[in-house]
């Protein structure tokens, strides 16, 4: 077993829920049927440990309620850093022990379809709230097996009266709290007490003196890197990562992160991570170096003309504007002038320079309704290609080429953690001064 | 390379870093994550799960990443410790 290091240093505790299973998604569980499971869930715990848990109301208004654990069901973002994803995926958590004041909260995916003994399409109640509680009693995950605080969703437990936990969690729970060696109290309470709801959250208020920079957008290159994606601008660039948050508000050197490139650095062209060996390429004007992690290999920088690429014109190209890697197809394009070149880096073979797919270059206009001279494009999501473009960025879905309609979007707001710019009025069409530009009506 | 895969890479990260098999970027430092430690980080994350370590996103892999599970992180405060163990090495 694992214990995360605190405890509650009292062993009666005081349990709420502050939200129910709504109706339409879990339909069999009558909210005196889910205060059940949990009663029997924690009596899970204070059967071996001498723990005793008391379930106190919520009033009138079905709102004001306290405790130490207070349990609520909940969808997505919900306030408290860990937002849940829907059906399927995560399907609750809980906070340790503590003085906080989320210490002990349970929160439970509301768009699960929760029940009660239910079959393998629902998700039982009681098995998740045994190991839930276990977290807010002070038990990490644990590898061992069997262990109802294994990460992973185990199916019902069968009948709930009479489970017993594994001896890997006994064992835990008695290492925090010791032995129980009386009967523990069956949890009722005629005299509910009313506590008083905790305070709303605030947010916090953060100065960013490179908030500028970072929110008009304009950035030289955009790269999915590791699956963070890498915004380059001068001589900074920022990450954001998967969950869409920063690493950091402000911006990291290049210089200081990326060793190998040239000091007086200031302009990224292209940059993306080769998927056949994770090395990562970048271009800077006429030249391009390969980084294994952060550091540059050794024989770089190489001149762009490694990679054959000419013009229509019969002129070698000179600089790399945008290049990323299809999800669609797994193979490597590289924009350069309104065109772009296909390569095939899975037949790569050691010390020998690739060379454009036959057919190219072609001309950018065939990934309509995104800009021909973009700043840069990354795969992202579900495969989609990203086309990054001054402050905006067009959605190319899955494998396609020639969507009907492209509808930029602020990478600002999308992608950096910028705050939405005010509303304004819809701008007239310079070409069409007196038209109308509702779509609605026409 | 199919796009299901260059997603899976993708996801993977993220679902390493979430669960803590990947420590979090230092905002101070922002070390990038080496090739080397991802393939250690499937590789706890396999043992953990009771799965052979392979040090790849093979199909057993994929199929837990995916599994219903607890949001908290498996492995907590991995920096932490190591920070603690180097400190203290450095005061020996």
């Amino acid at each position: 077993y694992a214990l995360s290091g605190l405890k509650w240093h009292k062993t009666d505790l005081t349990w709420s829920v502050h939200s129910y299973p709504s109706p339409s998604q879990s339909p069999n569980l009558p909210d005196i049927l889910v205060d059940n499971i949990l009663r029997s869930a924690f009596k899970a715990w204070s059967n071996v440990a001498p723990l005793n848990f008391r379930h106190v109301a919520t009033d009138s208004g079905g709102t004001a309620a306290g405790g130490d654990i207070r349990v609520s069901f909940n969808r997505l973002f919900h306030d408290d850093g860990y937002p849940f994803d829907g059906q399927g995926g995560t399907l609750a958590h809980a906070f340790f022990p503590g003085s906080a004041e989320v210490a002990g909260d349970t929160h439970f995916d509301d768009q699960e379809v929760w029940s009660y003994g239910g079959d393998s399409s629902s998700t039982d109640l009681f098995a998740v709230a045994v190991h839930e509680f276990g977290h807010a009693l002070g038990l990490s995950h644990s590898s061992s097996d069997p262990s109802i605080m294994k990460p992973y969703y185990q199916g019902g437990v069968g009948d709930i009266v009479n489970f017993q936990l594994a001896v890997d969690d006994k064992l835990a729970i008695q290492q925090l709290y010791g032995v129980r060696d009386t009967a523990p109290s069956d949890g009722g309470d005629p005299h509910l007490p009313r506590l008083p709801s905790p305070p709303p959250p605030r947010p916090t208020q953060l100065s960013d003196p490179s908030f500028n920079e970072r929110c008009q957008g304009g950035f030289d290159a955009v790269a999915n890197i590791r699956g963070e994606v890498f915004f380059f601008k001068g001589a900074q660039f920022w990450r954001t990562k998967r969950d869409g948050s920063l690493v950091s508000n402000r911006p990291a050197q290049i210089q200081n992160f990326w060793m190998g490139l040239p000091p007086q650095t200031n302009k990224i062209d292209a940059v993306y991570e080769r998927k056949s060996d994770s090395h990562i390429i970048f271009f800077i004007e006429s030249q391009y170096w390969v980084f294994k992690d952060t550091e540059a290999m050794s024989g770089y920088p190489r001149p762009l003309s490694d990679w054959g690429m000419m013009r229509r014109n019969g002129q070698p190209v000179d600089k790399v504007e945008a290049a990323f890697i299809w999800a669609h197809n797994g193979k490597t394009y590289l924009f350069s002038g309104g065109e772009f070149w296909r390569f095939d880096e899975s037949q790569k073979r050691q010390g020998v320079h690739i060379q454009p797919e036959s057919g190219y270059p072609r001309d950018n206009s065939l990934w309509a309704g995104v800009p021909s001279h973009m700043d840069d494009i990354i795969s992202w999501g579900e495969g989609d290609a990203y086309f990054f473009k001054d402050n905006f960025y067009w959605v190319l879905k899955n494998g396609g080429l020639n969507q009907e309609v492209v509808t930029p979007q602020s990478t600002a707001v999308d992608w950096l953690r910028c705050p939405a710019p005010p509303a304004e009025p819809t701008p007239v069409d310079p070409r069409f001064p007196k038209q109308c530009n509702c779509e609605l009506n026409r | 390379i199919t796009s299901a895969q260059s997603d899976q890479y993708s996801k993977a990260m993220d679902w390493l870093g979430r669960y803590g098999y990947l420590p979090p970027p230092d905002p101070r430092t922002g070390n990038l994550h080496t090739k080397e430690g991802i393939e250690q980080a499937i590789r706890v994350m396999q043992r953990f799960g009771g799965l052979q370590e392979t040090g790849v996103l093979d199909s057993e892999t994929i199929r837990l990443m995916s599994a219903r599970r607890c949001s908290l992180p498996d492995i907590i405060g991995s920096e932490d410790r190591l920070r603690r163990k180097r400190r203290r090495r450095r005061k020996r």
